[in-house]
């Protein structure tokens, strides 16, 4: 039987800290407008 | 273990914007009448793996139409994008594509045309002249006078009307009546015409000289006509697009369903 490895608890200090302010990608769609929008 | 399956594409992204190009061009290639269409956005861009090196495409495209009638040899990067002031066309596309190898060819398409809202256009431009119907009395009447007045000065070949592409009528400061169409030259002189103008054939496929003209009509306060016409010379067709064969008129109005 496969047994899930119980993964340690990662220490505070080692998780990597969110920059301040991080934004989400823009989304992939739709597209930039290339000349005005009807 | 398989590959993870790629990002999804987004709207921008090079490659998206390659398939992009090649639906734009396949649409304008397989377009009968009216005027060229370019790229404005890209919608939304949907691949399905086939298997190795062989996706499909979906793409949603949203184009908005030029100056250049689709009978035009002029290449759609000189084409200049009607403004919002002129009573832009917008063009909604959906087109299927396979990438086979790398290699983007387009399977089918679907367009629907339409004009920009009329009461957008009054609303950012009162004195902003819109479009009138093609069917419009005023619109074929000033058609006709203006082609004959064409035929009437020119010396060279007599033209026949392909179609009327746009058109558009103000009152102030004079009445006007401002018309687009397309022409093609017949098997005769403007000048032999006269005598026998039924005998004024369109030149087959292999010699046709397709042409555009713009006409502005005044009917009052004064009388006054102008007209300019510019043949494109003979293009040699596309073997699977055939040219238009007939003379007589065919409306292209925005609005309308090509597939």
């Amino acid at each position: 039987p496969v047994a899930k490895r119980a993964v340690a608890e990662v220490a505070q200090h080692d998780k990597v800290p969110r920059p301040v302010g991080f934004l989400p990608p823009p989304p992939p769609c739709p597209g930039k407008i290339r000349h005005f929008k009807i | 273990v398989p590959a993870a399956p790629s990002a999804p594409l987004g709207c921008d992204d090079p490659e998206s914007e390659a398939a992009a190009e090649v639906a734009v061009s396949y649409i304008n290639g397989h377009s009968h009448h009216g005027y060229k269409f370019a790229l404005n956005r890209i919608e939304n861009i949907r691949v399905v793996p086939q298997g190795l090196n062989n996706d499909i495409i979906f793409l949603e495209l949203d184009l908005l139409e030029t100056t250049c009638h689709i009978l035009s040899p002029t290449p759609l990067a000189n084409c200049t994008v009607r403004s919002f002031e002129q009573h832009a066309v917008e063009g909604d596309c959906d087109v299927k594509l396979q990438r086979l190898n790398g290699k983007l060819s387009v399977l089918a398409s679907k367009c629907h045309s339409r004009a920009d809202s009329g009461e957008d256009i009054i609303q950012l431009c009162p004195d902003c002249p819109l479009l009138a119907s093609l069917n419009n009395t005023e619109v074929l009447t000033a058609v006709t006078a203006a082609l004959s007045d064409h035929n009437s000065k020119t010396t060279d070949a007599y033209l026949r009307l392909i179609e009327i592409g746009r058109a558009k009528i103000t009152s102030y400061p004079a009445h006007t009546v401002s018309v687009e169409f397309a022409v093609a030259a017949t098997n005769c002189s403007a000048k032999a015409a006269k005598d026998n103008v039924e005998a004024c054939q369109l030149l087959p496929d292999d010699q046709s000289n397709f042409g555009f003209c713009t006409a502005v009509m005044i009917t009052h306060p004064s009388q006054d006509l102008r007209v300019d016409c510019q043949l494109y010379g003979h293009q040699v067709p596309t073997p699977d697009i055939p040219f238009f064969s007939r003379p007589g008129v065919t409306y292209s109005q925005p609005g309308q369903d090509t597939s």
